[in-house]
C-alpha cells in the first residue's frame, strides 16, 4: 500500500512540467527514504534525478518498496488538474496496475480523483560517481535562464569558462556571437541573488544549449540553481525543492575535435 | 567542431 500525501501539492506540479518534455516515460521509485526518479532522455545526453525526501511529505505510507511506470505527459496531464494550493495524494494498492491523484482543495470543499494506468517501464538505473567539482557556480535561476534563452538566439551551442573574474557563457552562429559574463557578487540584499563561484581551478567546457533550456523549465522550484562544473564530465545543473529534496539535471559535453 | 559525448560513456549501469 503506497499513501503519499504532499501539502505543498504544487511542488509536484511543478516537478512534472520541468521533466514532462525532456523525459517520455519514466520509473518512480518509492522507499522508504522518499519518492524518487532518474531517467535520461531518449538520446541518452541528459539524465534527471528527482529526490522527494519522506519527511517532506505530511503523510508518508510506503509499506515495501515499489517502482511505478509513468507516461510524464499523461501524468503532467492529471497534475494540471490540481490547483496550486490543493493537497495532492498520491496512492497505489499493492500489485494494483493504477496509481491515484488525489486533489483536495484547501479548505477541504473539493476533492478530486485521477486514476491512471502505470506501465511497464524497464529502466535500468545509471551509478553516478559523486565527483571532485573543479568549479560550483550558485546563482539567480531566472538569471541562468534568461542566459541560456538569449544565447540560443543566437547559436546552439554554449561554452561556459570559469575563471577567478567570474564565468563567461560563449556561443556563435550564422548571425554573429555573444558573450555573457557573471561576475562573483555577493553584496546584495537577499542571499538568493547572490551569485557565488567556488573555483579551486579555472574550466571550460562545452554544451547543447537545447538541453540547459529544458531544464530551466525547473526554474519555478527554486530562486537559485548550482551548476557543477569538471572538465571532461558531465555538468550538474540542481534545483533544491525547499526543504524536500532536489531535481538535478547532468548533460554530457560536446569535445572539440 | 563540437561531437557531442553521451552520458553511458560516464555513468556505468547500476
Amino acid at each position: 500500500m503506497l499513501e503519499l500525501r504532499l501539502v505543498q501539492g504544487s511542488l509536484l506540479k511543478k516537478v512534472l512540467e520541468s521533466i514532462k518534455d525532456l523525459v517520455n516515460d519514466a520509473n518512480f521509485d518509492c522507499s522508504a527514504t522518499g519518492f524518487s526518479l532518474q531517467a535520461m532522455d531518449s538520446s541518452h545526453v541528459a539524465l534527471v534525478a528527482l529526490l522527494l525526501r519522506s519527511e517532506g511529505f505530511e503523510h508518508y505510507r510506503c509499506d515495501r518498496n515499489i517502482s511505478m511506470g509513468m507516461n510524464l505527459g499523461n501524468m503532467a496531464k492529471m497534475l494540471k488538474c490540481a490547483g496550486n494550493d490543493d493537497i495532492i495524494t498520491l496512492k497505489a494498492d499493492d500489485g494494483s496496475d493504477t496509481v491515484t491523484f488525489m486533489f483536495e482543495s484547501p479548505t477541504q470543499d473539493k476533492i478530486a480523483d485521477f486514476e491512471m494506468r502505470l506501465m511497464d517501464i524497464d529502466s535500468e538505473h545509471l551509478g553516478i560517481p559523486e565527483a571532485e567539482y573543479h568549479a560550483i557556480l550558485i546563482m539567480p535561476s531566472a538569471e541562468f535562464a534568461r542566459i541560456c534563452k538569449d544565447l540560443s538566439s543566437i547559436g546552439d551551442t554554449v561554452v561556459i569558462s570559469v575563471t577567478k573574474e567570474g564565468v563567461k557563457f560563449s556561443t556563435r552562429g550564422d548571425i554573429g556571437t555573444a558573450n555573457v559574463v557573471c561576475r562573483q557578487n555577493t553584496t546584495v540584499d537577499k542571499p538568493e541573488e547572490a551569485t557565488v563561484i567556488e573555483m579551486p581551478e579555472p574550466v571550460s567546457l562545452t554544451f547543447a544549449l537545447r538541453y540547459l533550456n529544458s531544464f530551466t523549465k525547473a526554474t519555478p522550484l527554486s530562486n537559485t540553481v548550482t551548476i557543477s562544473l569538471s572538465s571532461e564530465i558531465p555538468v550538474v545543473v540542481e534545483y533544491k525543492i525547499a526543504e524536500m529534496g532536489y531535481i538535478r539535471f547532468y548533460l554530457a559535453p560536446k569535445i572539440e575535435e | 567542431k563540437a561531437t557531442q559525448i553521451v552520458l553511458t560513456s560516464f555513468f556505468r549501469p547500476n
